[in-house]
Order: C-alpha cells, then structure tokens, then sequence
C-alpha cells in the first residue's frame, strides 16, 4: 500500500494535472513539469508514475487523461465514502459549500451543530441539524467519516460521540489531540504548509 | 535552499514535534515515531535533520525543544511577514479567527471585503475594510502576503490589487488559475491531503 507521504505526492500530481488548462484529449505533461511545481526531483516524479503503470514516451511525455484516471484509481477516487461535519460554524460552513470534496469521492451527508439557534439553518445545500441527530443519520447514511470544526474545548466530546455513532475515520480540525480506539483513523489539519512554503520563499528571495 | 517538497516534511516534523503532550525540557523522540506518524522512512528523517545539524544521541532519540528550534530557524519563523486576507466571508472568517498563524511567523494585519454590508463588522479581533482601503494598508504595514478567500469569479482581480499594491506572494484558496507577474509567488491551498489519506486507509482498511 501507499505511505502518507505517497498520498500526498499523488495528490500534488493530481492538482497539478487536473489544473492543466489546455487539456485537450491528447494533453501530456513532463515529469520536469510535475517536478517544477512540486519542488521535487523528476526522477521520482517518474519512478511514483512508473509504480501505478504510467509511463511517458519520449519527446512527448505522460498523457493527462491517463494519468489522471490511474492517480484516482490508486487513491480510491471512484468509491464513495460519506463524511459529517460537527460544528456548522465559519470553517465548517464553508467546507459544506465547497464542491471539491466529490472530486476524490467524499460526499458530505450532514452539517451539525449543538447551539439551538443554528439547527434548520440552511448553509450550502445543507440544513443544519442538531447533534443528537448523528447517531440516526450516520447509521442511515452509513457515513464513515466525521469531519470537526467545533472548538478546541468540543473536540474530544465530539469525537467520542462519532465514533460511538460509527464513524472510522475522523479529519481534525480542531487542533487538540484525541484519544481515539485502535481502529479509529485520524488525520490532524493544520492549514499552514502553503503558508510556510510562501513565507519560506519570501524570506529566501535573492 | 529547501525544495517544496522539503518544507512539507519539516512542516511534519514541526507538527509532530509541537504536539509532544509530554514536553518537559529534557523530552526526546525518535525517528522511528516521527516516521511513523508522517507514514514515512525513518532514515529520511534522520536524513532530514542532520541537514539541520540535528543528531540524535543513540539510545534516546533527537532533543525536543532543540529540534523545534532548528526547524522554525530553517522555516524562518521568527521573521514576523504580514499578510492580508481579501474576502471575509466564512473561509476568511475562519482565517482570520485562527491564532496559529503567529506560530509560522505571519500576522495576519487586515481583513477585506467588497459587500458594503461586510465593512465595520468585527470578525475576531477583525474590523472588516472595505477593498478599497486595501493599497493603504497594505503600504502602511509592508504586508507581503495576501490571503484570497473570495469566490473563484473575483479570484484574477483580487490577485491584481493585491499585487498593485505592493503584494508578493499570494496564498491562494479560490481553486482558480492566477495569472501573475514573474517576481510575485503563488501558492494554491486545496485543502484535501488529509481528506485523502484517511479515504485511502478506509478504503484499503483489511
Ligand atoms: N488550520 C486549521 O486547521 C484551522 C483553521 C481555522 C480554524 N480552525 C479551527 O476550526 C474550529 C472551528 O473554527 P471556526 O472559526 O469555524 O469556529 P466557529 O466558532 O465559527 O464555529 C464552531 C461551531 O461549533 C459549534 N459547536 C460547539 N460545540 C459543539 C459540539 N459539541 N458539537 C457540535 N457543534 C459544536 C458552535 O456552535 C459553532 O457553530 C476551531 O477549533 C478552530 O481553531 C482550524
Ligand atoms: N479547500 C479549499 O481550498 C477551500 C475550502 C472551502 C472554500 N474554498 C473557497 O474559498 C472561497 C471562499 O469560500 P467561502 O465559503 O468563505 O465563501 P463566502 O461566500 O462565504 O465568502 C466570500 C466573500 O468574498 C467576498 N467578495 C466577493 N468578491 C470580492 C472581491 N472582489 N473583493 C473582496 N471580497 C470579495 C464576498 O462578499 C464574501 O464575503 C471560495 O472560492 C471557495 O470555493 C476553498
């Protein structure tokens, strides 16, 4: 299987092809491309494509449509897992109005908060619901993923609450560690690293 | 000077390392732990470090506090930059309520918007401006750095003001294509790796 840090290789392969504007059905693209804008060597670049079966020709280079649809086999793309969101506040808002999440097979089943004033508001194409309807809708959507955006106080509450309703996979918002079963998988967001590969570059300018 | 690529994984690193609950000033870690935590190879990690003159003591591992001190003095975390955030809706609301941020070394100094109904309101310790307002405050604080949270649509023209008024690097979160000058660094943030490694886990769990 693949290491996290090979997922994420991937994932910058598959931004940088899905962004290629020109992309006509006959549409290649270099490893030196690929290389230039992940800051990374085309050597590897090439030995990752090589490892699911892409492989460039010479003089022309990798095809974008099958580049593509390898990158998504590989990282699972085409089957659907559903995600809740627990805390419909700003960040989770604005995750429940943004389109992309589909783009890697993720479907987000519900928006829910725990203040009363917010259950039945609309955000997205979601209305808003309240915490104690979780358990219900992720047993009937069988969801697998939770997605928090409550405050860092609500975190371990709300994660305890998920994986008691069945959730397995959980993407962190909030900042805290976790105590989390075995079986659990957790993955911890921190919104910063094109943050600081931009203030990296700004503090390096000759 | 550090790839892209390099800076993620210190990025890791400086995540994993922050993190440490127990850190009393003698606290230590492995390569092991760090590799197993970022799902990548130890010996990368030594790898790494020692490019920072950080060697671990056989039998203990790599000091805490001197590790961390290295990764934000290579990072360049201490050299405060300013940066702006341009649409203050529920992204940049969550932005810009967000005090991490300092941690990398970048204040965050003005939050704009174009809805007239947006100016005046307090959205953390944020009065939102109007865009106009955006070169003044941009000079008067040599901010550097501007933070896009608007929607695709006002994406071009936002990056154009912020470059004209003296921008240099942009963090971008519209998911658009920017056409920009040479000397002016642009990040896109899709926020998705942890979104796709936990479906990968999922999706392959045994
Ligand atoms: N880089 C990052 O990872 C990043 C960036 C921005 C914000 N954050 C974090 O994301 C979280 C949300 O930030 P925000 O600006 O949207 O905050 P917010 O205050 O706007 O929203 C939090 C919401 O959670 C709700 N809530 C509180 N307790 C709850 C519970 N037990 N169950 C369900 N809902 C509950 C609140 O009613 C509120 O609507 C915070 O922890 C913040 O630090 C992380
Ligand atoms: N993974 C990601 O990168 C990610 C996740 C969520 C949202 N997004 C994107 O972030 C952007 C903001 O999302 P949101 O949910 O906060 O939207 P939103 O509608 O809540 O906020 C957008 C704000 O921008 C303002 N605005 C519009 N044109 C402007 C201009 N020319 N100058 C200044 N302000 C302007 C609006 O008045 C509004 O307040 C969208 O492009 C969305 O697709 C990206």
């Amino acid at each position: 299987g693949l290491t996290h840090i090979q997922v994420e290789r991937f994932m910058h392969y598959y931004h940088f092809i899905a962004n290629r504007q020109d992309r006509n059905p006959d549409d290649t693209f270099t490893s030196a491309q690929v290389a230039e804008s992940a800051g990374m060597d085309g050597s590897l670049v090439r030995k990752d494509l090589a490892a699911i079966n892409i492989r460039g020709c010479s003089g022309r280079g990798f095809r974008t449509d099958e580049s593509l649809e390898a990158i998504r086999y590989i990282l699972g793309f085409d089957e659907i897992l559903r995600a809740v969101i627990i805390g419909a506040g700003r960040l989770g808002g604005a995750l429940a109005s943004y389109h992309s999440f589909t783009d890697y097979g993720v479907e987000i089943c519900g928006l829910f908060d725990i203040a009363p004033h917010k259950t039945g508001l609309t955000i997205g194409a979601f209305e808003v619901r309240h915490v104690s309807s979780l358990p219900n809708i992720v047993r009937q959507m069988s969801a697998s993923i939770a997605i928090l955006t409550v405050p860092p106080e609500a975190a371990q509450e709300s994660a305890d609450n998920a994986v008691a309703a069945g959730i397995r996979g959980i993407w962190n918002f909030a900042g805290t560690r976790l105590e989390l079963p075995k079986d659990v998988c957790v993955r911890h967001e921190h919104i910063s690293v094109g943050l600081a590969e931009l203030g990296y570059k700004l503090r390096n300018a000759t």
